[in-house]
């Protein structure tokens, strides 16, 4: 496999998940969904259940006229009802030495995954980003199938009748966006954004990856003089010692095509 | 000046944290805000290559060399930005997030941000009850010179305020906020136009994480002191 990251943004399904009588392990080997026939549909990733449940014309689009009064809220339907299943395949052929990521940038709230039989849990958060190693779970030479359980915040709250700022304030118990609640300027989110709601990816090394770099410029001298700081962390995955050559550039393009280094 | 390369040796399964010796750069173009000047952006590229295996790794991100400095005014109460020394009059707008279903294309983050910019702002402050923004938010403000105003996830209608008191400590588990708080400042923190974290919306947090926040994103010490010849110290690395 090439070295880098692989956005996984297409071909994903989506199914309630009280609708689908397979389990995790059931859906990743031996029952997975064959396409968009019910239960399952076409599901946007990344994006929230409710644009997948729009996109398939489940439900109205809540963004027009009065049509979000005609989608059930979180709060009578229960959490179970936007507790969904996603679904997709890929593929990634390591050869020696490499090493396979498979990140989600955000899940709201929290998820089960589940890769080609195994099971991997990624806890409550809005705002953090996942990380697994899957290096040893990969099919060499035919695809992954990749299923993910998410489910909704933990305290979705109820929408008193009179609306008001950020309903009854039960989503401020978790660490999500509040908004979702309903304020002066929005009705209430009906599944409250519950998703997988920001990008999700294959990131391919060999036995040392860098992980979250961070660049710092100090200025001396009325900005004549500066210095560009730079921090890395360096993963090594390989059970021997890496002797690393770390190369660091900085370019800039003087003229369309012409870099200056 | 602007190349170099590092030897490193990594235990087996095993992390570690390196800094590069600092890179020297003789007046480089500034990234300004939009009206100001030019958002100049330098490409920064690290490789790291593996002896016997050859590339493992690689990293690259667009980078502008801004100072912003901003302080409570005393005598009106109001924050007054400085960006590369120069005063500047904020001209901002307000943001949750582009749509509500979370279909954050990069064609629609482009288009609200140009907009704002044709329409002169300089500030978007992305209000706490909503998202803190992602990277390719954060793309197209470093493009269009928006310097952008981050709060956290803390409302004063949600947690702090009404009667009863709403949440008045916050979220329940105040690690997985500052957990999350850290992720999110790693995934933003080398974009140009991230000019000021707050607290939240119109309500300072619970005790503990204010106290948190306010120690992660605290100036790190080597950047306060200088030599009598405006140096950074001898072990600045």
């Amino acid at each position: 496999a090439e070295i880098g990251k692989t956005p996984l943004d297409s071909g994903w399904l989506a199914a309630r998940s009280t609708e689908v009588q397979f389990t995790g392990t059931q859906l990743t080997t031996t029952h997975p969904p064959t396409g968009p026939s019910s239960p399952w549909m076409e599901a946007l990733v990344p994006g929230t259940v409710l644009a997948t449940l729009v996109k398939n014309k489940v439900v109205p689009d809540p963004f027009y006229g009065l049509e979000n009064e005609a989608i059930i809220d979180i709060a009578d339907a229960g959490r179970e009802y936007y507790t969904f299943w996603f679904f997709t395949t890929f593929q990634c052929d390591l050869s020696a030495n490499q090493h396979c990521d498979l990140n989600f940038r955000g899940i709201n709230y929290s998820a089960e995954v589940h890769l080609n039989g195994h099971r991997m849990v990624l806890p409550k958060g809005m705002f953090r980003r996942h990380s697994l190693n899957v290096t040893d779970i990969l099919h060499p030479d035919r695809s992954n199938l990749l299923a993910v359980l998410v489910h909704p915040p933990d305290h979705p709250g109820k929408i008193p009748p009179q609306g008001g700022q950020g309903g009854d304030h039960e989503i401020g118990k978790d660490v999500a966006t509040q908004y979702v609640e309903g304020w002066d300027w929005m009705a209430p989110i009906r599944d409250r954004n519950t998703g997988i709601w920001d990008e999700v990816s294959i990131s391919v090394t060999g036995p040392v990856k860098v992980i979250d770099p961070h660049l710092v410029s100090s200025f001396f001298d009325n900005y004549k003089r500066v210095y560009l700081h730079t921090t890395i962390e360096l993963e090594n995955k390989s059970a021997w010692i890496a002797e690393c050559s770390l190369n660091i550039q900085v370019t800039t393009e003087v003229e369309e095509s012409i870099c200056l280094v | 000046e602007h190349l170099q390369t590092q030897h490193v040796s990594i235990p087996a399964r095993s992390r570690l944290q390196y800094t590069f010796p600092p890179l020297f750069f003789y007046k480089p173009h500034l990234w300004w805000p939009n009206g100001m000047g030019k958002q100049s952006l330098y490409n920064v590229a690290i490789i790291v290559d593996v002896k016997g295996y050859g590339e493992s790794d690689s990293w690259q991100q667009h980078f502008g060399f801004r100072k912003i400095e901003s302080h409570i005014d005393g005598a009106t109460g109001g924050r007054l930005f400085k960006v590369n020394g120069e005063p500047i009059f904020i001209r901002g707008g307000n943001w949750i997030l582009s749509d509500g279903l979370l279909r954050l294309s990069k064609k629609r983050y482009s288009t609200d941000i140009k907009f704002h910019a044709d329409m002169n702002f300089n500030m978007i402050r992305c209000w706490g009850g909503g998202l803190t923004e992602r990277p390719e938010f954060y793309y197209y403000c470093d493009y269009y010179g928006i310097l952008v105003w981050q709060e956290f996830w803390i409302t004063g209608d949600v947690d702090g305020r009404g009667d009863p008191v709403s949440n008045p400590n916050g979220p329940l588990d105040h690690d997985l906020f500052l957990f999350c708080a850290r992720d999110t400042v790693k995934l933003l923190r080398n974009h140009p136009s991230l000019a000021l974290w707050v607290g939240g919306n119109e309500q300072i947090p619970p005790g503990d994480i204010n106290a948190a926040l306010k120690d992660y994103l605290r100036l790190h010490p080597d950047f306060e002191s200088v030599d009598e010849n405006g140096k950074p110290p001898e072990d600045f690395s």
